[in-house]
């Protein structure tokens, strides 16, 4: 997190703020609650409160205008900037703009008048912007549902206002994963159009081989329809698409499309119902086969004749020795199968069927 | 060498993203070449991003300065 220069910060805990005017995109009282939601988001985490006033100057003056509104900072009609906040202090300090030019909404379909609220508010309220990118300050717009708030966002505003001395039960959202971390485990991998995809917590990070530095985004700005935790992926490209697999249910993504028809049950492929969740998958472009692995077990699926391969389940120790017992995730490159399990990755030749070399899961992504 | 007219477009998008959010200094002394203010800022950016710091206008660094965002700065004032 970061914070104005010289910490700027409002000396009073009771904090005033008046709405001005009301963008038409939604009714009056959708606006007033979306701010008052957004304010309720910071006073959950601090001693502040808020006072809404009807006339006169308030702490935190909020109203919505477009292109050049008054304080020589324009806006630039629709997309681009959304909104500017300006830190606590006198006069403009703590005022809030919207850009009228975008349009303001209650859900996913545009921009989100409770997000970009509970993200300028905090501006107003001493915060600067994050670079985590799962922080509600960070400084790109990605519609999020829950808690707006992080680790982050909590530490930073506590580090200016101390905690809530009541503290109402919240959930922060976790912070972005660290791809250095030593301990980090993959949740799933998969290829996509010559791209390695690597999915952990509410993130993927896109590997491309020309692109040394992995891209983290959230999953949920790509693909806002699948689940904020994938178990497993695998790419087809025969056929162009991609398998995500959540829970009991799996999607099937066309490059960043949703194929019609899904999310689809996993039973569809033919895995038993007691099986609840994929622990990995990955395709074998030699063979045609998919594997999928669930605990200590895999099955085998003909890609071909959409059938599950009769004898199967297998047990993953019996038919890959030197492997752990269970996979968090799987890739399949020149003949070499990767496993991932915890912080460890095992590099299979499916060939001469022996592990032949054992490196750090994260040493994928240039740690 | 004028650059391309689509080189031309980003250039000016970069130019005006870093005047607004890092500061980049306004007219020509904000231009090109080893150094220069332009990369020094590009910089800046990518490290705040995390993207790879290579000082040049590429495509990851393209794209996050399309998305839609907040006015407020990065850095500094």
């Amino acid at each position: 997190y970061n914070h104005f220069p010289r910490h700027l910060k409002w000396q009073n805990n009771n904090v005033t703020f008046r709405i001005l005017n009301y963008t038409p995109d939604l009714k009056k009282s959708d606006v007033d609650r979306a701010i008052r939601n957004a304010l309720n988001v910071w006073a959950d985490v601090t001693p502040l409160t808020f006072k809404k006033l009807h006339v006169g100057n308030a702490d935190i003056m909020i109203s919505f205008g477009s292109k050049e509104h008054g304080d020589y900072n324009p806006f630039d009609g629709p997309d681009g900037l959304l909104a500017h906040a300006y830190p606590p202090g006198q006069g403009i300090g703590g005022d809030t703009h919207f850009d009228e030019d975008e349009h303001w909404t209650k859900d996913s379909s545009s921009y989100n008048l409770f997000v970009v609220a509970a993200h300028e508010l905090g501006h107003a309220l001493g915060m600067s912007h994050s670079s985590n990118a799962g922080a509600l300050m960070y400084p790109v717009y990605t519609y999020t549902t829950g808690y707006p708030l992080s680790e982050d966002d909590i530490e930073g505003i506590q580090a200016l206002y101390g905690p809530n001395p009541n503290p109402r039960k919240v959930k922060p959202k976790p912070d972005a994963p660290n791809k250095c971390d030593p301990s980090l485990s993959f949740d799933a991998v998969t290829e996509l159009r010559g791209e390695t995809i690597i999915f952990k917590d509410r993130f993927y990070w896109r590997i491309h081989p020309q692109m040394v530095e992995p891209e983290q985004t959230l999953i949920k700005s790509t693909w806002p329809s699948i689940p904020n935790k994938v178990d497993a992926a695998y790419e087809n490209p025969e056929k162009d698409i991609v398998i995500i697999f959540s829970g009991i249910r799996m999607w099937a993504l066309n490059g960043y499309n949703i194929v019609d028809g899904y999310p689809k049950y996993i039973h569809k492929l033919g895995l038993p119902k007691t099986v609840r969740k994929v622990d990995a998958a990955v395709y074998i472009r030699d063979t045609g086969k998919t594997l999928l692995f669930t605990e200590e077990d895999y099955w085998s699926y003909d890609e071909a004749t959409g059938t599950m391969d009769s004898g199967y389940p297998r047990t993953i120790e019996e038919d890959f020795p030197g492997m752990d017992d269970e996979v968090d995730a799987a890739a399949y490159h020149y003949g070499y199968l990767y496993f991932f399990h915890e912080q460890l990755q095992y590099e299979y030749s499916y060939t001469s069927r022996k592990v032949m070399r054992i490196l750090r899961t994260n040493s994928i992504l240039n740690c | 060498v004028p650059l391309p007219s689509g080189d031309k477009d980003n250039q000016n998008l970069a130019e005006k993203y870093l005047r607004r959010f890092y500061g980049l200094p306004a007219g020509l002394q904000g231009r090109q070449g080893a150094s220069s203010p332009f990369e020094t800022k590009i910089k800046e950016m990518q490290r705040f991003f995390k993207l790879k710091v290579t000082g040049n206008l590429d495509d990851n660094t393209l794209d996050l300065m399309k998305q839609a965002r907040c006015g407020v700065p990065d850095i500094g004032e």
